[in-house]
């Protein structure tokens, strides 16, 4: 520990302070993209995990083109299969969501697993169609999945499905609701990973907006298709 | 695992979209290393709305798709360092630099093999100009028919702009001056440059961290 400092557990995303020299990488504002917005809410998906969001939620206020490379891992985890379904049943087309959880992957979960990852996904499309006055495309789930953390344990669906609403309602599009939505999806990361960009086409007078965050820290070596 | 979201309010096409994401992730997510272990969950997503307005890219042999790939693979690269820069119990950023090869994935396939050797990884950690191993990992790099001893070349090439540290030119050893070299890998970010050639050839980026102690604590501690 003397020589790097880096203790870490998997628990609590956020609950570490974020060691100094890192603190560089963690933007204090940033410009967002119009009609996206970010929440999260505390789940506790880990037990030990009583005080920190782990549920994230990005979502647009229009349906729109959505696409998604995967792990080419052969154990593919539950919201992977799920997720990659959706978006070929629905050619990229009328996305509306993405819906994170870290502390479990439900990663070789059977399956229930799959069940699961189902449930995230139909769980958020109920908040939206709620907010549609009940409307829906008929195409089946608008959701993005994904999920991190321990493998080959059940998530807590019960749990994260009660919450899913709440991280809608929290849904903003300041830099703090970015920010946090980025801390949510941590796992052994010691700080969250939140960029934004704006940039301009060469055809087009309109200034347009990015928007990233990822984390990860072990356990990397990406080969996604 | 590494998960990524990327969203813009650029309008895009969803089947430009597919191909605009998968182009910055080769480049990007793709190219880079922790511990070589490639998790069950890694996904990463990209969603546009359209909501700033303007034509949208329907076309991938437009001026605009070229444009927007351009911005995007960038982005996705700055993300995808800040994931290395996390890397558990790193304490240095490295990238690898591949230069002179047949094609791009031989390139990628010798920055791939350096990146995940454990003895490079460590000697990066111990500040040992270790030569040996980066030129051991680049002959064992599989499926790679353009790695030829004679011509390859490693340097280490310090971030503050300086003149390159050459460590093997041609395949012959240099005389390294140790103090220099000491001195580069003091530094948190280094780059290491094989040149499989001095011919003009393809080029890949790889970036990775050192392998230290503090990898094996975090993950001895880790319990399933």
């Amino acid at each position: 520990h003397r020589t790097v400092n880096q203790i870490r557990t998997y628990a609590a995303p956020g609950e570490g302070a974020i060691p100094a020299s890192k603190k560089k990488y963690v933007p204090t504002s940033g410009t967002y993209p119009l009609g996206f917005r970010a929440g999260s809410a505390h789940v506790g998906v880990k037990a030990s995990n009583t005080r920190f969001d782990d549920l994230a939620l990005i979502a647009s206020q229009s349906p729109c083109s959505g696409a998604a490379v995967f792990t080419t891992n052969k154990f593919q985890a539950a919201p992977v299969t799920v997720t990659r379904h959706m978006l070929k049943r629905r050619s990229g087309k009328g996305i509306r969501a993405v819906v994170v959880n870290s502390g479990c992957a439900n990663a070789v979960t059977g399956k229930g697993g799959i069940e699961d990852a189902i449930t995230m996904g139909k769980s958020t499309d109920q908040c939206f169609i709620k907010d549609d006055n009940g409307e829906d495309d008929g195409e089946g789930s608008r959701t993005i999945v994904m999920s991190t953390g321990v493998i080959g344990q059940r998530l807590p669906i019960q749990k994260i499905t009660d919450k899913i609403p709440t991280a809608y309602y929290n849904l903003s599009n300041t830099h703090d609701h970015w920010l946090s939505a980025a801390r949510a999806i941590c796992t052994t990361d010691t700080f969250p990973k939140l960029l934004s960009r704006s940039f301009t086409l060469p055809s087009s007078t309109e200034t347009y907006h990015l928007v990233g965050m990822t984390k990860g820290a072990g356990m990397i070596h990406p080969n996604m298709a | 695992t590494l998960l990524g979201i990327l969203c813009t309010d650029a309008p895009i096409a969803p089947k430009q979209l597919r191909t605009l994401l998968a182009s910055a992730v080769t480049k990007s997510f793709n190219s880079i290393s922790i511990d070589g272990d490639t998790s069950t969950n890694d996904t990463v997503a990209l969603l546009a709305n359209g909501a700033a307005g303007g034509k949208p890219i329907d076309d991938k042999y437009s001026t605009d798709y070229g444009a927007m790939r351009e911005v995007l693979t960038e982005f996705a690269i700055d993300l995808a360092k800040l994931v290395v820069r996390d890397g558990e119990g790193a304490t240095k950023f490295v990238t690898i630099r591949v230069t002179g090869a047949a094609s791009y994935d031989d390139a990628k396939r010798v920055a791939s093999t350096i990146a995940r050797s454990p003895l490079v990884k460590t000697a990066l950690y111990g500040k040992d100009a270790n030569w040996g191993r980066i030129l051991c990992a680049t002959g064992y790099a599989e499926g790679v028919s353009s790695v030829i001893p004679e011509q390859t070349s490693v340097s280490f090439v310090p971030t503050d702009g300086s003149e390159e540290l050459k460590l093997l030119v041609k395949g012959e050893p240099e005389a390294v001056d140790e103090e220099r070299a000491a001195k580069i890998l003091e530094s948190e970010d280094l780059e290491i440059l094989v040149r499989l050639s001095e011919k003009e050839g393809e080029e890949a980026v790889y970036w990775t961290c050192d392998f230290s102690h503090e990898y094996v604590t975090i993950n001895g501690d880790y319990r399933t």
